[in-house]
């Protein structure tokens, strides 16, 4: 099972990760320890990292129009920066003593504390993203919502001419998110719902031509056999659509943390 | 932006491996 749910944030923090593990395994086993060397140019690397990545956060928060990424993200940034903060009270620390104890704690701590804030930091952001993409498939469901008024071949045109754009660019941005992410099953869950969207939504359009084209001649005085099954056929269609829409959904907001649930 | 996050934060993670080694490596000693 992954821990992290996509291969970016994955591929950041993985290792990071491992390295904060051996760390607190060394730390548990020689607790007496050795001297320390000059940690300075390594956790003054690390803060130069952590004010930049700050810095980006705080852009990143003004310039949203996301209340829930700007709710969550402060919360993270001071994480970072007070681990940072852990780090270089840890070296100062260090100097003055390179067997503290109480150094190594901080040290630990630190680490710790750079790996869940960055953890928090990239998943608040990744969040966003997805309520991005979500927002997307929402504007396709408002679409489906309005397939059985259409009655017209000008209506049809009009309502292709909506719907078209915001299908592919749900579709790529699906597909994307897709790929990126860690867990499998996610993962064929939202292939396969693409996959169905794109299949269903020609089949979609035909039917509502043909319920039009009944009847525009039942307008003309032709029998309007067969309207009622016509209009079923495009409603099942556009729910069935709608279903596959809703379900791509509900797989975008699961992590790998959802899986028990999800099961 | 997006890009501009998931860089600084790759930095970050890379700059925090980097200073554990350090420390690894003289505890490991």
């Amino acid at each position: 099972m992954p821990v992290f749910h996509t291969k970016t944030i994955e591929s950041i923090l993985e290792p990071v990760a491992q390295q904060v593990s051996r760390l607190v395994i060394l730390h548990e086993e020689a607790e007496d320890g050795n001297a320390m060397p000059d940690l300075s140019r390594p956790v003054q690397a690390v803060s130069h990292a952590v004010a930049d990545l700050v810095k980006v956060g705080r852009e990143t928060i003004n310039s949203s129009d996301d209340p829930i990424l700007k709710q969550d993200m402060p919360a993270a940034l001071h994480r970072v920066e007070g681990a940072s903060k852990f780090l270089e009270e840890a070296s100062a620390m260090l100097k003055g003593d390179p067997y503290s104890g109480p150094a190594r704690k901080k040290l630990i701590e630190g680490s710790r504390g750079i790996l869940q804030g960055t953890s928090a930091l990239l998943l608040c952001f990744d969040e966003s993203e997805v309520r991005k993409i979500i927002r997307e498939c929402k504007k396709v469901l408002d679409y489906l919502a309005v397939a059985e008024v259409i009655e017209s071949m000008g209506d049809l045109v009009q309502f292709l001419k909506d719907l078209s754009p915001c299908l592919s660019k749900v579709s790529r941005e699906v597909s994307f998110r897709s790929e990126e992410l860690t867990h499998q099953v996610h993962r064929e869950i939202l292939v396969r719902c693409l996959d169905q969207v794109k299949s269903l939504a020609p089949i979609l359009i035909c039917s509502m031509k043909i319920f039009i084209h009944i009847i525009t001649q039942s307008k003309e005085g032709a029998e309007a056999k067969g309207a009622r099954e016509a209009a079923e056929n495009r409603n099942y269609l556009a729910q069935r659509m709608t279903d596959e829409i809703n379900e791509i959904i509900r797989v975008l907001q699961l992590t790998t943390y959802d899986e028990d649930e999800w099961d | 932006d997006a890009g501009e996050m998931v860089r600084q934060a790759r930095v970050l993670g890379q700059a925090t491996a980097h200073l554990i080694q350090s420390i690894k490596g003289e505890a490991e000693r």
